[in-house]
């Protein structure tokens, strides 16, 4: 499937010979150049907006993040895949159809505080390590 | 220390752009951070002043200082020695407190449940019961330290240049027809003047109740003069349920993930 592959991108290049004429040089089958790339996206979370502000006392809100983006085999600058999933790629080489799908996930996260109420209207102060993304990458 | 006010805490950061959820939006995230909270449901507390109590606003104090160091470390900033808190807390929250705050996973206080004042009579002291319902702490978690807190206001002039004899008892067995068994935890002597907040270490007695819920009898405290006249804890200027929303007496426990991990059976 490989050569259908570029195949199908020789077809794409014939569409487009300006870009080809520019010589894009090397195939990067990550191609996140075309898609967006796995990245971390901001996304502030209220717990005034959710609602929640009688039982959390503090904070009103966190920035907690999220990661979305595309990944694919092999892996570019992102790489970070253990060795096992390499390992895989290469035993699946003959059955491409296996590979592990990789995907776009935390590789950092950072603890909050949260001050809320339980049911009993005491007031409970935890640190929660996994709130915030912090980084993200290709698994 | 009676102003709530929330200024700089995780309002919406700059540059965030704001979109407004939509319904199901809104379900997934609740649903999302639930789970990372590890509550199986929303809490629904009964909060008729509930924010404005002294317990809430103890934690809140507790939840700056833990606030502004976890922001210092991500930043980067200068790290600060750690016997010198980030913020003088205000009179709430001492320096010991604090000290039990880093090393603490968890903290939590206790809405006082009943409060007795029994009246004065021959055979039985003038006293106030306390009660804390610890039933509901999450697995795993141990006590590592626990207090009991209590507000003393200026007394009357009637007793102005007197001292008291504070003392603060566990109650072991309640009899029907006579006063309880007791535990004398700590007695202090105070001047009778004196105003603030008063703090007594009940580790050993919350980690008691935690183990074993049917010990849960509460505490007991009762006052005397110099001269060993038993007077009423509202005389001597404690403050109880009747008293002011953040003079309210409560208990406070620090709690850490307890590292003793019990062997399944093979």
């Amino acid at each position: 499937s490989a050569g259908g592959k570029r195949r199908h991108q020789n077809r794409n290049r014939s569409t487009q010979p300006q870009e080809a004429s520019r010589g894009s040089g090397q195939t990067d089958y990550n191609s996140s150049n075309q898609k967006t790339a796995c990245k971390r996206h901001e996304l502030y979370v209220s717990f005034r907006e959710l609602g929640w502000q009688d039982w959390i006392i503090a904070p009103e809100g966190y920035a907690a993040n999220y990661c979305d983006g595309e990944c694919s085999f092999p892996l570019n600058g992102h790489m970070n895949a253990t060795n096992h999933a390499i390992v895989q790629t290469l035993v699946h080489l003959m059955n491409p159809e296996n590979v592990p799908k990789p995907c776009c996930a935390p590789t950092k996260l950072h603890a909050i505080s949260v001050l809320f109420f339980d049911d009993n209207s005491n007031v409970i102060l935890k640190k929660y390590k996994n709130m915030v993304v912090r980084a993200c990458g290709c698994h | 220390g009676s102003h709530y006010s929330l200024e700089g805490i995780g309002e919406g950061q700059p540059g965030f752009v704001h979109r407004r959820l939509r319904t199901h939006e809104k379900r997934e995230m609740q649903k999302e951070i639930l789970s990372v909270l590890g509550l199986p449901h929303r809490p629904r507390p009964h909060l008729s002043h509930g924010k404005y109590n002294s317990a809430p606003l103890f934690m809140l104090d507790l939840y700056k200082t833990l606030s502004s160091e976890e922001k210092s470390q991500v930043e980067g900033a200068l790290e600060r020695p750690q016997s010198v808190p980030a913020t003088r807390s205000p009179p709430l929250a001492t320096y010991q407190e604090t000290a039990f705050l880093n090393d603490a996973d968890m903290v939590m206080s206790f809405v006082n449940l009943v409060e007795y004042d029994r009246e004065l009579s021959p055979q039985r002291r003038h006293h106030k019961e306390f009660k804390f319902n610890l039933s509901q702490i999450p697995e795993g978690e141990a006590i590592t330290a626990a207090e009991f807190r209590l507000y003393k206001e200026c007394v009357s002039q009637a007793f102005r240049n007197d001292t008291f004899m504070l003392k603060v008892y566990q109650v072991v067995k309640e009899q029907p027809d006579r006063e309880a068994d007791l535990f004398l935890l700590e007695s202090r002597r105070l001047w009778a003047s004196e105003e603030g907040w008063l703090e007594f270490d009940i580790t050993a007695t919350s980690n008691l109740w935690v183990m074993s819920p049917v010990h849960n009898l509460g505490l007991q405290v009762s006052v005397e003069t110099s001269s060993g006249q038993t007077i009423s804890c509202k005389d001597a200027g404690l403050v109880g349920r009747d008293g002011a929303l953040e003079k309210q007496p409560f208990m406070v426990a620090f709690f850490k993930v307890s590292e003793v991990h019990i062997r399944s059976v093979r």
